[in-house]
């Protein structure tokens, strides 16, 4: 099972290294961008959406949604690559009022590999399983970190139901759901 | 199989992106540091060690080994993460003659999951599977590898056994046994 593993990388090669060092780097953007200071955006973002359709930049999947500057980098020696780099983007979102929120948010990359797979006939399952595997990674995810004692409250998993893509705004509307939710 | 989603995520993720602008990277690396320039370093050596067992800095596994720099940086915006930046380390290998000779080397990133998910009693597999998984990855990454065009004479995949592990020159050993066959 293919998001089985996909889950416990995610977990063991990024998230168990980046998300204890999210809030000193959310402090360090704070201090020069005078931007994320409040205490509803100290948390990544991760977007899973169900249909596995993933944007690079998420500007370019609603109007209301703005790329607001890169927290700092993280550098870590991983695999013999020296300082690695490990970084997250900051997004401005407009709510309804017209009132920008930043956070940090980013897209599960892993289901971009889901997506890749199910398209090479080679690399054995195709578009009819994939959103099953898109269920279990989340599933898998949820119950590993529910589990971590280093990402306890660093985090928020946002699964993205597709119904509502036609919905120009539905995906800043889906952010600011769960922004609220923490403010 | 824990090991073909690795594989593919590897390639998809990673390998795929990065081996293209291989060539690019290396020719101004040699323009400002002089070195690299000759025709048997073009290609990307992974280290794929059968226990699956990596060190984070080369230089520490053996003497003979020194850390002699980055590759440029290449920035990709990747899943909502703007400029996210993809590099390489070089190493320089002393042989026995006392010749240095420089090479673009780093671990199968992925090996470090299968490494901690055998130790992680929730994560379904253990140290007995954990070889077979290593050897499933090596074939399933050694066949997509092969049929890609992308990645096409860009890659040497070194499969290293760890019987000899005892020698503390092993792994400077294979680098230049590989190094050699492609001058
Ligand atoms: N958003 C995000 N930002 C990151 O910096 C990052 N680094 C890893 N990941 C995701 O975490 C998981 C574990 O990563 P790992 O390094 O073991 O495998 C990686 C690694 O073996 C290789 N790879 C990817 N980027 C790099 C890189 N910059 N340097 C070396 N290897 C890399 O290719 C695999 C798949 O990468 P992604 O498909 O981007 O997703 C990974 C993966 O799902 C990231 N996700």
């Amino acid at each position: 099972n293919v998001a089985h593993g996909l889950a416990w990388s995610f977990y063991l090669g990024y998230l168990r290294l980046v998300l204890p060092r999210l809030e000193d780097s959310i402090k360090a953007f704070c201090e020069t961008r005078k931007a994320l200071c409040g205490r509803g955006s100290r948390k990544l973002l991760i977007l899973v959406p169900l249909n596995a359709n993933i944007s690079h930049k998420l500007e370019e999947e609603d109007n209301n949604i703005r790329f607001y500057g890169n927290l700092p980098n993280n550098e870590i020696d991983r695999a013999g690559v020296q300082g690695r780099v490990y970084k997250h983007s900051v997004y401005s979102v407009l709510d309804e009022h017209g009132e920008a929120h930043q956070c940090v948010v980013e897209y599960a990359t892993p289901l971009l590999t889901l997506h890749s797979m199910s398209q090479e006939s080679s690399a054995g399952f195709g578009e009819p399983e994939r959103r099953q595997q898109v269920l279990l990674f989340y599933r898998t995810l949820q119950e590993i970190l529910e589990h971590s004692l280093e990402c306890r409250n660093r985090y928020k998993l946002i699964l993205l139901n597709d119904e509502d893509e036609d919905d120009p705004r539905f995906l800043s509307k889906a952010i600011l759901r769960h922004l609220q939710q923490q403010e």
